[in-house]
């Protein structure tokens, strides 16, 4: 543990408890993709199977168990308390187009044939395109509630502090863990054109808004 | 070699 990790860690957690602060206080989710949330369950759930079969560290377990627990509940909301609010007919990014792509990795880059290793694999390669349904949709419709936004910059920045997590790792431990490294530059990247508006212009304290 | 190894980040 650094505190680059520590911090991204942190900054996971936020965004996720942003983001059941917007649900919640709105009474709505619209803007919200929920195509992206269900990627998030499904990230979860794959990579969290070793939570009953090997113990890292408390802080570990107590983790996995709120990303799995709070992404449900999103879920929940999403679907059953606010699904008036949701309106699937911009939320029309193609899940296969990014769950086959992701099997067919995990089958070729993996760190060992057993289901644990498969899905470990597979969910690395899930969580680093599951927010491209969110910013689809966020493209499509061109603007985003300011409180939408610093959702989504807490979980870039998530992605973000795990890369100095693996400079420092690889020059304290020697650890490099290559599918991990990979997978999370080209998540971080799809970050960047979000990030460039974010700060010109939400931390500036204008509206999010796409040029037309 | 990475078998047995344990996946320590979230």
């Amino acid at each position: 543990m650094n505190i680059f990790r520590f911090f991204g860690d942190l900054s996971h957690l936020a965004s996720i408890f942003i983001l059941i602060h917007k649900i919640t206080t709105t009474r709505s989710c619209r803007g919200i993709s929920f195509k992206t949330q269900a990627l998030y369950v499904t990230v979860f759930v794959t990579r969290y199977l070793d939570l009953f079969t090997s113990y890292v560290s408390l802080y570990n377990t107590v983790m996995k168990i709120f990303f799995i627990a709070s992404s449900c509940y999103i879920l929940y909301l999403m679907r059953v308390r606010y699904r008036p609010t949701n309106d699937p007919s911009i939320d029309t990014f193609r899940l296969e187009y990014l769950v086959g792509p992701c099997v067919v990795l995990a089958l070729i880059f993996n760190y060992g044939y057993n289901p644990t290793e498969l899905l470990w694999s597979f969910s690395i390669f899930l969580e680093s395109v599951a927010i491209l349904p969110q910013l689809f949709m966020l493209q499509r419709t061109g603007e985003a509630e300011t409180i939408t936004t610093h959702y989504l910059a807490a979980l870039g920045a998530y992605r973000a502090l795990y890369i100095p997590n693996w400079i420092y790792r690889y020059f304290s431990e020697g650890y490099v863990d290559p599918i991990s490294v990979t997978a999370g530059l080209v998540q971080t990247g799809l970050y960047l054109d979000f990030f460039y508006v974010y700060f010109t212009k939400v931390l500036q304290g204008q509206k999010f808004e796409l040029p037309a | 070699s990475h078998e047995h190894r344990e996946h320590d980040e979230l």
